[in-house]
């Protein structure tokens, strides 16, 4: 490395499976994101008594213009593409948005003192596509 | 969520808070039969609409419940759901709400001439507006706590005597009716100190036709040892320092709420099975309750 620095890759070798990771998929690609919060945070945890945190996650990443398999996107996303690149760039390109959700299960004190506790539907982004 | 949005033309299935309703514009809010009941919405959609200055924390203040009830709703929330808060997958119950009340007031008087060993008679007032049009009973239980000092493992045998008290204002020849019940149970009192009646059927028939005021006199006396073995009834133990909570299981059918048997359906590739009735008859618990030669049969006439 010191004769010639040139010759050298820019990322360490000893890190191989992610150096390889950047030929196979591009870069900023639609993918699910962590995003962590507590109810204390947002002040909800006088009221919302489980759980203490929640991780509802969320997508963002460009949407590649052919979008196959990897996304279990209708074609009307492609259709959605070729919209926006021939036809009236008004049109926005498809968008990364969630695909599948798990639920929540949520314990509260109701303004009246009861005590509740509900299973919510789509609280918890599991997977992304692109459509 | 997206497919909810496709089908009713509303921009989003959120709930206004009673007191922002009046201010969002109709397409936004919800029919007030459905509004209550969504705890977690109302803030949400205050945090969205109050844009820019944070007065949503300035929220009415509510009222505290009982620590026993709260402890016993963290238990029942830690058997139900995983660290993350998501529902256990292992279809163990059919419920995806659980309301526990504590009655709204309480006269307590001595019936002289029910029970010699009488200490404690209640009159209770559930007032059960949170349940809403759409969360359908499947299960209702009085859930007594037992004072600390009753000894763990004791034999206790109680006799209860319940009655529901039902205001028929349209009629003027008897405008209170009340069915009453009495029956004993008898158990070895545990490291919890729970003891569960289940009121089902006395009060499927009352919400179901949305009575939201329930009112019950329950007159509960408990007393140390075990009749059948013939044990002298000892002295009566001090049930309980607090009157009995009411325990609802739910099952809410709205699209907030979490449908396990559809979620269940989408994970199975082979053709669906029947779909299990959900009335009163099926145990909210699930097959937990029950005993496993029944599961076997089950099984095997599947």
């Amino acid at each position: 490395r010191h004769e010639n620095p040139k010759a050298v890759p820019a990322t360490p070798p000893y890190n191989l499976s992610e150096y390889f990771k950047q030929f196979l998929f591009p870069q900023n690609e639609c993918e699910l994101h962590n995003f962590r919060l507590s109810f204390s945070q947002l002040k909800w945890d006088r009221w919302i008594i489980a759980p203490h945190r929640y991780s509802p996650q969320y997508c963002k990443g460009d949407c590649p213009r052919v979008v196959g398999h990897r996304y279990g996107s209708p074609v009307h996303t492609m259709v959605q593409n070729i919209i926006y690149e021939k036809l009236d760039s008004s049109v926005p390109k498809p968008s990364c948005v969630p695909a599948e959700y798990s639920p929540l299960s949520v314990l509260t004190i109701e303004p009246d003192g009861s005590i509740v506790y509900k299973e919510y539907e789509d609280m918890i982004a599991t997977k992304c596509t692109c459509r | 969520s997206p497919h909810s949005r496709g089908r009713d033309k509303t921009p989003g299935l959120l709930e206004a808070p009673e007191d922002a309703a009046s201010e969002l514009n109709p397409l936004w809010r919800l029919p007030k039969g459905v509004r209550r009941g969504y705890a977690l919405l109302p803030p949400l959609l205050k945090v969205l609409s109050d844009r820019g200055h944070q007065n949503w924390e300035s929220e009415a203040p509510r009222l505290q419940p009982d620590s026993r009830a709260l402890r016993y709703m963290k238990r029942l929330y830690k058997m139900s759901a995983t660290k993350e808060g998501i529902p256990k997958a292992n279809k163990s119950h059919l419920y995806n709400t659980v309301r526990l009340f504590t009655p709204c007031s309480e006269c307590k008087h001595r019936h002289r001439d029910l029970m010699k060993a009488d200490v404690h008679s209640v009159d209770l007032l559930f007032n059960l507006d949170r349940v809403t049009a759409l969360e359908h009973l499947l299960k209702s239980v009085l859930l007594y706590s037992f004072d600390t000092s009753v000894p763990t493992s004791s034999s206790i045998t109680c006799t209860c005597h319940l009655s529901v008290k039902e205001h028929d204002f349209s009629s003027q020849v008897c405008p209170s009716v009340s069915h009453s019940i009495a029956f004993s149970l008898h158990f070895e009192v545990r490291k919890r100190k729970w003891v569960e009646i289940d009121v089902t059927s006395f009060l499927q028939p009352l919400i179901a036709t949305n009575r939201r005021n329930i009112h019950m006199a329950v007159n509960f006396t408990c007393l140390m040892g075990d009749p059948q073995h013939n044990t002298e009834l000892e002295n009566t133990v001090n049930t309980a320092t607090v009157p009995p909570s009411l325990l609802l299981y739910l099952n809410d059918t709205s699209e907030q709420a979490y449908h396990r048997w559809n979620s269940l359906r989408h994970r199975r590739k082979s053709p669906a099975r029947p779909r299990q009735r959900n009335g009163p008859g099926v145990d909210p618990m699930g097959d937990k309750g029950k005993d496993t030669s029944q599961g076997k049969r089950a099984s095997r006439r599947r």
